[in-house]
């Protein structure tokens, strides 16, 4: 009644919970050449777990912003511009805190529930899996 | 001293569901 497959159909959060479910839909998303929604999705999650005085936090935070933000690809093509300036100027300020991710986070994991995770509910490789 | 692409790394793995 509760296998895998019947929880990967209830939410996308569910399907990023499971060990199996995460690397399939890595694998689908690489395939669409948007993987790092899901990669900013899960580094989003592992800073918030992050001790924040740690002097690592705000080298991760840069990393984060440099990697996903700062350039022109698909998670900042994704981003409203006043989320990305948000992130921006709380590096440039150094108010590096555990939630200042989570507004960009919420951005590309509507367009992940909306998108991708529907469209990987119908893909081959899903129903391959299945 | 890590580099940032480790840091970054790291971090994206820590999330991970079921790390074994």
């Amino acid at each position: 009644p509760d296998s895998p497959l019947a929880r990967w159909n209830k939410s996308l959060h569910s399907l990023l919970g499971d060990q199996d479910g995460a690397h399939l839909f890595r694998t689908f998303l690489e395939r669409e050449k948007c993987v790092d929604t899901l990669d900013f999705w899960f580094a989003c999650n592992g800073f918030r777990q992050m001790d924040i005085k740690d002097p690592k936090a705000l080298r991760v935070a840069k990393a984060i912003h440099k990697r996903y933000i700062e350039n022109c690809g698909v998670v900042s093509k994704q981003l409203k511009p006043p989320t990305k300036v948000f992130v921006r100027d709380s590096i440039k300020k150094q108010l590096i805190d555990s939630t200042m991710f989570d507004p960009a986070q919420a951005e590309i994991q509507l367009m992940m529930e909306d998108n991708a995770y529907q469209m990987f509910l119908t893909s081959d490789i899903y129903l391959e899996y299945v | 001293i890590d580099s940032e692409d480790d840091l970054l790394q790291e971090c994206i793995t820590s999330a991970m569901p079921n790390k074994k």
